[in-house]
């Protein structure tokens, strides 16, 4: 199938990239 | 030994590869010319850290834009990939461009990394930002202006995610219709 990902999925990555 | 999940260490692959694209109107160059290519990605944490290091829309200067496509397709009617299709076309007053511009593209930019539109974001090719004086614009580009069933389901969820309220519309036009058009407005093929 497609990998879906739902807004607050992706929303909870976004300052969790900076850290790594 | 510690065992470490392969959570903390491996990145979320998107379904699709995107490349973002900026455009900023430079009246001494061609079209083409003033077009550039920023970055490629596929994973949602390399989303991120693009969309962390550049500017928000509402901070451009006036004439530029924002692109994302997938990847292989040009972010222009010309591409063959865009030349039989249209846009879901969202126009901003200008008060909006501090309310609501730099939140409708984050939405429309999830709502294409994360394939919000299920089986019909095949369809999808991009989206466009365009920061322009007397109102700026933000426009979801699908592959085929035919394809009522894609469109609408796009165009439902598109106007439901940006939080658009029930009584307002939404349209959208064939890339034709907009190349061709005589005045100001284009007609709508399809209104959610």
């Amino acid at each position: 199938g497609k990998r879906q990902y739902n807004r607050d999925f992706l929303l909870g990555f976004q300052f969790m990239a900076a850290c790594t | 030994q510690e065992i470490v999940s392969p959570e903390s260490y491996i990145k979320h692959p998107l379904q699709n590869k995107w490349s973002l694209w900026f455009f900023k109107n430079d009246k001494t160059k061609t079209w083409q010319a003033n077009l550039r290519l920023i970055s490629k990605f596929d994973t949602v944490e390399d989303f991120w850290a693009l969309y962390n290091h550049i500017q928000l829309s509402s901070n451009l200067i006036s004439g530029c834009d924002y692109s994302l496509f997938k990847d292989g397709i040009e972010p222009m009617w010309e591409d063959e990939r865009n030349k039989r299709g249209g846009r879901w076309l969202i126009t901003l007053n200008k008060q909006q461009r501090r309310q609501d511009l730099d939140r409708f593209w984050l939405e429309t930019l999830l709502c294409l990394v994360g394939e919000a539109f299920d089986d019909y974001s095949d369809e999808v090719c991009g989206a466009v930002v365009n920061i322009r004086t007397k109102g700026d614009k933000i426009a979801i580009w699908t592959a085929d202006f035919d394809n009522r069933e894609a469109i609408t389901h796009i165009g439902r969820v598109y106007k439901e995610r940006l939080g658009i309220p029930m009584k307002m519309t939404i349209g959208y036009q064939s890339h034709s219709d907009t190349a061709t058009k005589s005045g100001s407005t284009t007609k709508n093929k399809f209104v959610v």
